[in-house]
């Protein structure tokens, strides 16, 4: 969060309105929260609101103060006893969506700046669910949801998922969110960290904002020094410095361990225990693994060259906290190195401590962001939208392992960790910012809102298009004035609920009151559900004519014009009837259809919907693909 | 005993709480308690989720589960999963 926020534009000086932020509660379920870190301190804030209901029973130790204004934790697996976080992670995503701003916030230096949330004024309520040993059960998540939406929360963002999409009665996150809209909280959930396959996206259901990960324009390198003065490029997050001395180069064969039945191989790839320590103190030890770096610090070397079988952008995406001088290459620049090792005597290289660099190509979609299409409703666009969620610094638990070598014992207050859970408290940061705006503003039209101003992406930098992205990047700067939005309320979602096979029974059990599911050709199909994206699946090989209709309400200006856009890819047609929408008040709503046909070509057209009357424009992805 | 070494925490999940409802705590308690017949609650019950929507989390025996699953209120019942951080 030193860079993300003031990447996309959102910088310290933006117009806020403080005494409304102070008012917001983020609701965090997660791994708990670290309350000494300086992103928790509640210098300068107030007693909690008056509508908080809820409670600080964080456990022992554990005390809350007016910036963490609830805490609780939930165990069903043991009886552990506090909601203090052991990973890191809650305080992560926490300090994401909600943080104080911390000056000079760095890990070991690196990535310095102006740590903060979305939201710096508003209060955290933390709903500890996940462990170390255990993971995150179903029984607490939903307990958590129980809790904040009773305690009064404003918002909730739950960085947790699973490796699929499950059936809504059946999915914790989908079931807690449903009551959470229908009490007016918006709930924003990481997509998933299982892309680039299709479909992978676990967070289908359409109450929840499903947030993608994607790259801003700070990148973390390392490079290295070989002694004949060229420098190579690598990747790691190497917070040590060598200061500038040059180190001699060796190779893992080389330095075989004759005491443990070690074959030459297990050397090369720097197998703990399979390395002499004696011929490797004091040197760079080159590994044919990326792992490798786990024997060369056991084996007391002075650092690590280490080959990664990825691609250089497909490492970076994974750069790993390394606890020693160390930094991987792919395999051509690491033919490089074994060539200058090769052909010199006295081989030396010097391992640079990280540095950030520009990274022009930002945002791009992180390789391991879930991808659409949603495989419970085709008819609806999975992920929502983009955010930040790669080498992200935020708050950190002092107590939590900072890499995945548990001999690792360094303690930080701030760490850089990637992943759709990154992104996700990004997008809730911007919700609640919206909310400070809007605080009448229902679930859905925050949601929309965020949707039709994102930036859009460029596809061929994203090859997964829309499934990888959504409806674009948040732009949090556009998001509080979106001119029109897309509202959906609890009975939208009950309809499209009956269209999915819902018994009129099981209808009213979940919305508490009598409704009952249309029949026949009252019946709706989700792909009407007044979404602010448009996706349908259709039959492979054969002419299509698909219409969707929609309904906005104009949050703009009273008296306006808004004039349909379209972009037409080849070979089909893409109607918008009416294609001028006309608002003589605001709140008033405008309905209208789109009509996508063609003829069978190719198996993904994307094209977009703009809505604009020369002072906002509405954009709303239309996503048209085979079923396979 | 044998019965606690097959159960398995579920979910039963019952939708919204109803307006002006008697407590949801003991519907949940007499539910188990019909299915569960004689034997003690004690380590079955382990949650009741009633401030924001009603059901319990419960461990269970697959035939518990199958009893359950067919009583008035129930919308769904399924195995208590683990997710994960992301």
């Amino acid at each position: 969060t030193t860079r993300s926020w003031d990447f996309m534009g959102f910088n310290e000086s933006v117009s806020r309105k403080r005494k409304t932020e102070s008012n917001i509660i983020v609701g965090v379920i997660d791994s708990g929260i670290w309350p000494e870190s300086d992103s928790f301190s509640d210098e300068g804030f107030g007693p909690p609101p008056s509508k908080w209901k809820g409670a600080c029973r964080g456990g022992k130790n554990f005390t809350c103060n007016n910036k963490i204004i609830g805490a609780r934790y939930y165990n069903s697996a043991s009886s552990e006893i506090s909601a203090r976080d052991e990973q890191g992670h809650g305080s992560h995503t926490a300090s994401t969506a909600a943080g104080n701003q911390v000056k000079d916030a760095s890990f070991y230096g690196l990535a310095k700046g102006t740590a903060r949330g979305g939201v710096p004024s508003a209060r955290i309520a933390a709903y500890r669910v996940c462990y170390p040993d255990t993971g995150c059960a179903d029984a607490d998540i939903l307990a958590a949801f129980d809790d904040a939406i009773a305690d009064g929360v404003d918002l909730i963002t739950i960085s947790i998922g699973g490796s699929n999409a499950i059936e809504f009665n059946e999915d914790v996150i989908a079931i807690g969110a449903f009551h959470a809209m229908a009490k007016g909280i918006l709930t924003v959930q990481a997509a998933g960290n299982d892309g680039p396959k299709s479909s992978s996206v676990s967070s289908v259901a359409p109450w929840l904002f499903s947030v993608a990960a994607s790259s801003t324009d700070r990148m973390i390198v390392d490079n290295i020094i070989l002694g004949n003065g060229k420098t190579v490029q690598g990747i790691s997050i190497n917070s040590f410095s060598l200061d500038g001395q040059k180190l001699p180069l060796v190779h893992g064969k080389e330095v075989l361990s004759l005491t443990d039945d070690c074959s030459t191989t297990s050397a090369e790839n720097c197998f703990p225990g399979c390395l002499d320590s004696r011929k490797v103190k004091g040197k760079i030890i080159i590994c044919d693994r990326e792992m490798g770096y786990v024997g060369a610090l056991r084996a007391g070397a002075a650092g690590s060259i280490l080959l990664t079988d990825l691609s250089k952008e497909d490492a970076f995406l994974v750069a790993f906290i390394v606890p020693l001088p160390a930094s991987a290459v792919s395999s051509k620049e690491y033919n490089a190195i074994l060539s200058y090792k090769n052909s010199t005597k006295n081989p030396l290289a010097e391992i640079l401590k990280s540095e950030a660099i520009k990274n022009t190509t930002a945002p791009v979609v992180t390789k391991f962001s879930s991808r659409g299409p949603n495989s419970l409703v085709p008819e609806i666009l999975k992920p929502d939208i983009s955010a930040p969620g790669l080498q992200i610094l935020a708050a950190y638990s002092p107590i939590a392992p900072i890499s995945e070598y548990l001999d690792d014992k360094r303690s930080v207050k701030y760490h850089i960790i990637s992943g759709t859970s990154m992104s996700c408290p990004h997008v809730t940061g911007v919700a609640a910012y919206v909310k400070t705006f809007h605080p009448d503003w229902s679930p859905s039209a925050i949601k929309s809102a965020i949707m039709t101003t994102a930036w859009t992406m460029d596809p061929s930098k994203n090859g997964d298009g829309e499934f990888a992205y959504g409806s674009g990047h948040i732009n949090p700067l556009e998001a509080i004035n979106p001119g029109l939005v897309y509202e959906t309320l609890k009975p939208d979602y009950i309809k499209m609920l009956c269209s999915k096979g819902l018994s009129d029974k099981a209808l009213r059990r979940i919305s508490g009151d009598n409704s009952t599911c249309p029949k026949g050709s009252e019946k709706e199909s989700p792909k009407d559900l007044n979404y602010p994206s448009m996706s349908a699946q259709v039959k492979q090989d054969k002419p299509f004519k698909i219409t969707f209709n929609r309904t906005v309400t104009n949050v703009g200006l009273p008296n306006s014009v808004y004039k349909a856009n379209v972009s037409q890819p080849q070979n089909v047609s893409i109607k918008v009837e009416p294609a001028v929408l006309s608002f003589k008040s605001l709140n008033e709503k405008k309905s209208f259809t789109i009509t996508v046909s063609g003829s069978a070509g190719k198996p993904f057209l994307s094209s977009s919907l703009v809505w604009s009357d020369g002072k906002h424009s509405v954009r709303s992805p239309i996503v048209v693909y085979y079923s396979s | 005993t044998d019965a606690d070494t097959d159960r398995n925490l579920h979910i039963v999940y019952m939708g919204s709480l109803q307006e002006g409802q008697y407590s949801p705590a003991s519907q949940h308690l007499t539910m188990l308690q019909e299915v569960i017949g004689s034997s003690s609650l004690e380590n079955v019950l382990v949650r009741s989720y009633t401030r924001s929507f009603n059901g319990f989390a419960a461990k269970l025996t697959d035939n518990e589960r199958q009893k359950l699953s067919s009583m008035d209120g129930v919308v769904s019942i399924f195995p208590s999963g683990t997710l994960h951080l992301q």
